[in-house]
């Protein structure tokens, strides 16, 4: 991998003296190209690369009697620091019902992963979820959230044709604040980020209900486009969150550190599978040395 | 004494972001600056137009290499398999082709088999009343293959023209999943002779080098005779083929541009390669 190719492009310099900015542009290089090939934008790239620079300039490198290992140590702290290193648990404090919504791009895992979190937060937070259709558009896609919920044994509203999804959901959130439920999950219609009109329609369903956490829903092996679609979500609709989904195939996953370095919003959850246990709570080790190779 | 003709770096790092923003890769990238360095005069490799143009050129030739021709059913049924990872459009693509398909005067069935996702079934159905084919299902948590098997005697007894099958989202790593997939091809070949004569593998254009991996992986398992590159309406490129017609030599027959049933197009290579460069 990446931490053998860096030991032995610093290691071979270590006979000739002290290590120049020369060495460190080639082992730059180096974590520039796998990044790329990680999927990791252009740009972000660029950026990361600068900031590993300026440190690897400093003594703790240059000075170092392993140079190769203090160099792959100062990559991967700053990919875990801009990954983020803060507790990304899901933000659940507000006067129930708690409204939880799903956005993203089409066949990203939104549906899948509303249950997903149901079920995660009924079985392991003593929770009461209320799941809300909200996707009018896709064929059978009422009914996918409708089987999904009988799964898990959660409560799902009664979408009905002909009603708007701003209504429903508002719909949905009396119902939920009249009965026991404490948590209420919107799943959307996937959307382009260039669509202006669809694009509106999230801001007028956010208007109706203000959720608490609005999650952006990306596929793990989403590659150069990541760095547009979350930066027009996140303008359209300021995200508190990501969730990764389909990190349980050999994707790299490099859309993680695009995503994160130009929002500036969490990870919060990994989607691990088809099944409705596979969500795992995000953990920055968990990917960057996948993203580094 | 002969120096190596090169692109300089500066020059080229605008073409290189162009390239590497638009998924093509950075094996890709890197191959077509040494082609141009080889092909291109020294003074070319000066002038940003000619590299521009030269670029295009060499990205044609690669496309053109992996040339796919359209779906034409050549014997009855003729049968469509359609593969792909999880949320590509797989479904949708099917209904949009089917489509296609039945206004160029074709006698067309679908069939459901994905039996393990929550309402797959229900939604390829939606989209064959809309289409008007005839349709298949299989019952929930069936064995595919034995939808798949029903399906081509369906075929056979109706005397349908196209049998498209459907199959379930899998990662191209789920060993078992992928066997379940190259079971489904078997039984299709000994119910009926050459099928499936179509097997298309549906990658989506917001896929970044993981689409290589997906590509070899479903080629080695079912011989894919053409690509489907969905959600070129967004503002992914889908560089990512090109990489693929190189080392893998398999075509994309279509490109899918939207949420209907008529945005479905066949492939074109210049258009595709111009929109690199917008
Ligand atoms: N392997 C794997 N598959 C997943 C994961 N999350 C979702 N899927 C699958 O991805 C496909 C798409 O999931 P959906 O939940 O329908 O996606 P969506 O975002 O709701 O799609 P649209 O509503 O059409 O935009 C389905 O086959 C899911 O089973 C995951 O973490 N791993
Ligand atoms: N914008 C756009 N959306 C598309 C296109 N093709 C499919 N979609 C959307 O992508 C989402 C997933 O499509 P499906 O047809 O369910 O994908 P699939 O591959 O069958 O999914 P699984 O069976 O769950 O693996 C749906 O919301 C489709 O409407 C396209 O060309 N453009
Ligand atoms: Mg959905
Ligand atoms: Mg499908």
């Amino acid at each position: 991998g990446i931490s053998e190719k860096l030991n032995t492009t610093l290691k071979r310099v270590r006979g000739y003296g002290k290590l120049s900015e020369k060495n460190i542009d080639e082992a730059l290089r180096e974590v520039r190209l796998s990044l790329l090939e990680a999927d990791v934008n252009f740009k972000v790239v660029r950026d990361f690369v600068g900031s590993v620079k300026n440190r690897a300039l400093g003594t703790e490198v240059m000075e170092s009697l392993s140079p190769g290992q203090q160099f792959v140590k100062i990559v991967h702290e700053e990919l875990i620091n801009v990954l983020g290193s803060e507790s990304s648990e899901l933000d659940l404090k507000s006067a129930p019902p708690v409204g939880i919504m799903l956005i993203g791009l089409q066949g990203s895992g939104k549906t899948t992963t509303a249950s997903k979190l149901a079920k995660y937060l009924k079985d392991t937070q003593k929770r009461n979820p209320y799941l809300v259709p909200a996707d009018i558009y896709r064929p059978a896609a009422i009914d996918q959230l409708k089987v999904l919920a009988g799964q898990i044994g959660v409560d799902v509203y009664d979408t009905q044709p002909g009603v708007m999804p701003a209504q429903i959901c508002k719909d949905a959130m009396e119902i939920a604040r009249k009965s026991a439920h404490d948590i209420v999950i919107f799943d959307t219609a996937g959307r382009l980020h260039i669509d202006n009109e669809l694009m509106d329609e999230l801001k007028t369903i956010k208007s109706e209900v203000s959720p608490h956490q609005v999650l952006l829903v990306a596929d793990a092996m989403t590659g150069q486009d990541a760095v547009n679609v979350s930066t027009s979500f996140n303008e359209a609709m300021d995200i508190d969150g990501v969730v990764l989904t389909k990190m349980d195939g050999d994707a790299r996953g490099g859309a993680a550190l695009s995503i994160k370095a130009v929002t500036g919003k969490p990870i919060k959850f990994f989607g691990t599978g088809e099944k409705l246990e596979a969500l795992e709570v995000f953990h920055p080790d968990r990917i960057a040395s996948r993203i580094l190779g | 004494m002969l120096s190596k003709k090169e692109i300089d770096e500066g020059t080229w790092d605008d073409f290189e972001e162009t390239l590497i923003m638009s998924d093509l890769g950075v094996t890709t990238t890197m191959k077509l600056r040494e082609r141009l360095e080889t092909k291109l005069a020294k003074k070319s490799l000066e002038d940003e137009e000619t590299i521009e143009q030269a670029l295009k050129e060499e990205i044609l030739e690669i496309l053109k290499g992996a040339q796919g021709t359209p779906i034409k059913a050549v014997s009855q049924p003729f049968v469509i398999m359609v593969a792909g990872v999880n949320g590509v459009g797989k479904t949708t693509t099917i209904g949009k082709l089917a489509h296609k398909l039945k206004q160029e005067d074709n006698n067309v069935m679908v069939a459901a088999g994905d039996t393990f996702r929550a309402a797959a079934m229900e939604q390829l159905e939606v989209w064959s009343k809309r289409v008007g084919t005839e349709f298949l299902r299989g019952e929930s948590g069936r064995d595919p293959s034995s939808v798949a098997f029903d399906a081509v005697k369906a075929a056979i007894s109706k005397k349908i023209g196209i049998l498209i099958i459907d199959t379930a989202g899998r990662l191209h790593t789920k060993d078992n999943l992928m066997e379940e997939l190259k079971k489904m091809k078997r039984v299709v070949g000994r119910e009926l002779e050459g099928a499936p004569h179509e097997t298309l593998l549906v990658l989506d254009a917001t896929t970044g080098q993981n689409a290589i991996q997906q590509a070899k992986m479903f080629n080695e398992a079912l011989d894919i005779t053409g690509i489907v590159l969905t959600k070129l309406d967004g503002t992914a490129k889908g560089g990512v083929i090109i990489a693929i017609a190189d080392e893998l030599n398999i075509p994309v027959k279509y490109i899918g541009i939207g949420e209907s049933l008529s945005d479905l197009r066949e492939f074109n290579a210049e258009e595709f390669v111009e929109a690199l460069f917008y």
